[in-house]
């Protein structure tokens, strides 16, 4: 399982939460705009978070974040 | 299996639920507007719980929380 | 596998049945109006229960607890 | 592999048959007018059966117990 | 892999036939009208029998016993 | 993986041959019209023989044996 | 893996060819006409082949033997 | 994964090939007219070649050897 | 899973990102106009990131890096 | 995974290259005008090499090696 | 995983890259124009690059290297 975010601004942010009884922030990867990254679930990362302007693509559509 | 949430007004919650033979909540996450989070079932977490109004995308389709 | 329960009033509960050669109820948990819960089957739970005015999103599609 | 089952009217029974040589219930679960139960087959459960008014939604589509 | 049947009359009869090296009836289940059963190949089920007035829904199709 | 066999007239035989280096008959399950049988294949059986007037359902579709 | 032959003619016949090293018939099960058989492929069996008029479905489609 | 081929002509081939570091003909099976073969690849076949006409039924779809 | 990236101009960059508890680039691979690069996940890449003007082939579709 | 080649001339080569460290041909087989062969990747084999006129059946459809 | 590439033009390349910490050329397959070549991922080849003018036929469906 990966999926796909596209940065439409600078500064949009990819982080990553532990996997395991805690949850905290790993990783924060920064994004400039057009920059595409594409990341996985890992043995490390159960859970993402994403700030910022940006197109995510998932198995359930694509997600535009700041739609409406 | 994951799941895909995006927030679409502050403080929704997305609560992680123990898996076993005890059920109760180990994991908070507060989500701002427009923020998304994807999150797996784990080792962990056999259930999750979302509170506050949200766009949740699930293999039965999008969901929204305060449809209607 | 996992379902999805969407309350549409308050009080409504989703019941844990225990797996294995005894069955009782191991866990309810409440859902105010709006709130959503994601539940897998898991080593503890081999059956549920719904109680109370809820839409259920299941592999066989969208099941409206009070339809007619 | 599981199925759904929505009692239509009260005192719905939803029968575990065992797994094994022999097949005996093993548990009887009533269900109240509009209660959903969500039931997997199991090391113990290998066989279920249906008594009273109720719908069935399984792989093979939805049936209604007292149709024509 | 489960099947499903459904009595369109009582007296309904199905009969589980024994897995391995010999072939003989270990159980038959009787079912009246509007019952419906699930029942799963398993351990000790290679085969099954179907007697009487009934629908069986099946991974082919559903088939009503006395059609035509 | 099985099939169905629905009877078309009495007598039809659904036989059993057996899996390993010698090929033989080891079981013929005698049905009545309008009689279901549902067979795997399994540890003891690798191919079968369909004898009489019948409606055989595979995953290849619905075949009657006395077609044209 | 399984296929299904149904005979059109008296003396069809299904070839088992061994699987290993050497390649050779291992049996020839003789089909009458309307008879229908449902073979699978085997530890001992890893090709087969069909002689006479006969109608063979397989995952490729159905193939009449003696088509044009 | 199997393969289907139905001769067109006497005396069509259909040769295996060795799996392994060396890569020679095992075997070579000659059919006549509206003979079907089915082949699988086998651990010691892991290439086969035909040789006539022929109709050869892949997942590609049906191939025939002397189209155009 | 493998993913392909096709460079629409001279310098695109193909970042591997590193798996397990840390988190930096270990290889980026500059691109040329033209040239297509075909690369998996691995056990020591579980993220990437594309940098300059592509276009990125996903299980989710076609991504311009620069689209709008 | 296999593949499906049909030579439209003779001479035409189906060349294996050999899995591992290094990358050479280890087989070059034959074919003449309207020869099929059916070749699989193997613990040997993990590239392949078509030199002359022919018809390449793959899972990405159907490739003429002289179209245009 | 395999994918296939066309050569359009006499000295188009498939190059390997290894699979491991480190990332670098390991082999590079030079074609001549309409020669076809089927390549899989493998335990030493983890990425690979195409240059000069080709077709890439790959699950995401067929990229021309020049187009536009
Ligand atoms: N540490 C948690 C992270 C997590 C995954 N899914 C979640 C859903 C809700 C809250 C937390 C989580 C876990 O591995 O289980
Ligand atoms: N602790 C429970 C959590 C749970 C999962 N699914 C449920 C359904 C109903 C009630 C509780 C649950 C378990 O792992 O089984
Ligand atoms: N304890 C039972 C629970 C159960 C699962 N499916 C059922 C169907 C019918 C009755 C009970 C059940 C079991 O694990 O098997
Ligand atoms: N005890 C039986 C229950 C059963 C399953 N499928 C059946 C079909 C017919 C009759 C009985 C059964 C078994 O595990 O095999
Ligand atoms: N005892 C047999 C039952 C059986 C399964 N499929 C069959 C088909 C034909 C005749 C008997 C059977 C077996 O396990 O193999
Ligand atoms: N004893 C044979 C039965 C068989 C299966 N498929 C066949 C096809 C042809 C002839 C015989 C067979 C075997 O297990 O292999
Ligand atoms: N003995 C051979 C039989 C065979 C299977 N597929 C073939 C294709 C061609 C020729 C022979 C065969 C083997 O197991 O491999
Ligand atoms: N002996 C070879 C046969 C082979 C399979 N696929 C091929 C493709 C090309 C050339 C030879 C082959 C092997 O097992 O690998
Ligand atoms: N080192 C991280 C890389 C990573 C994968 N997916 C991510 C998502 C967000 C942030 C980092 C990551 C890991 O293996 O888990
Ligand atoms: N020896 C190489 C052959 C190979 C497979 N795929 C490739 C792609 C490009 C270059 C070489 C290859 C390997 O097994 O990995
Ligand atoms: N050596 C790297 C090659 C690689 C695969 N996918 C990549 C993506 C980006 C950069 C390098 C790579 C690895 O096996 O992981």
């Amino acid at each position: 399982d990966y999926f796909v975010i596209r940065a439409l601004e600078n500064g949009v942010q990819l982080i990553g939460l532990t996997r395991g009884q805690e949850t905290r922030f790993h990783h924060a990867e920064k994004l400039d705009k057009d920059e595409v990254m594409i990341a996985q679930f890992t043995e490390h990362t159960s859970a993402m978070k994403i700030r910022g302007k940006a197109v995510v693509y998932t198995k359930f559509g694509v997600i535009n974040t700041t739609e409406r």
